[in-house]
């Protein structure tokens, strides 16, 4: 069977699809300062896995607030910096207009994996942590 | 403050794939 670093190499998915990967792939994050993409970008899939159920709505609103304020709000932030003005403004609208749809992030999730497909990722599998680890 | 960290960290690791 193929080893696991060289699936890792193979897409960002592949990457993201195992435990080990992520946690060696968040190690570099952290070492660039900007492990908050790969928080952020699970983030976005958790909050659309969180079920529509009656009861779960002060829970999603919570939590839309909280990703909010975390990554979105300060535009110095690195995950704001990386996100298209007009889909901050959707976001933000959601918010305010408690208008929380399970793919309001979806959009900003997209942008966010752009960036680490054209950016960390390449630069994470030329990275010692990787080639060390490989 | 610390109960919507919780809920972050919950909700990250709600997306994550179990381990193998």
């Amino acid at each position: 069977p193929t080893p696991p670093y060289l699936r890792w190499a193979e897409s960002l998915h592949s990457l993201l699809d195992d435990q080990d990967g992520i946690h060696l792939f968040r190690m570099f994050l952290k070492q660039e300062a900007c492990a908050d993409l790969l928080d952020f970008w699970f983030a976005c899939s958790g909050f659309r896995k969180l079920e529509t159920a009656e009861g779960n709505d002060e829970k999603r609103l919570k939590l839309a607030k909280a990703i909010y304020k975390k990554y979105v709000l300060d535009n110095n932030a690195i995950v704001s910096r990386q996100i298209k003005p007009a889909t901050k403004s959707f976001i933000k609208d959601c918010v305010m207009k408690l208008h929380i749809d399970p793919a309001m992030f979806d959009q900003a999730q997209t942008e966010i994996q752009t960036t680490m497909e054209e950016n960390t990722y390449p630069l994470f599998l030329k990275s010692d942590i990787y080639l060390k680890h490989a | 403050i610390d109960s919507e960290d919780d809920l972050l960290q919950e909700c990250i690791s709600s997306a994550m794939p179990k381990k193998k």
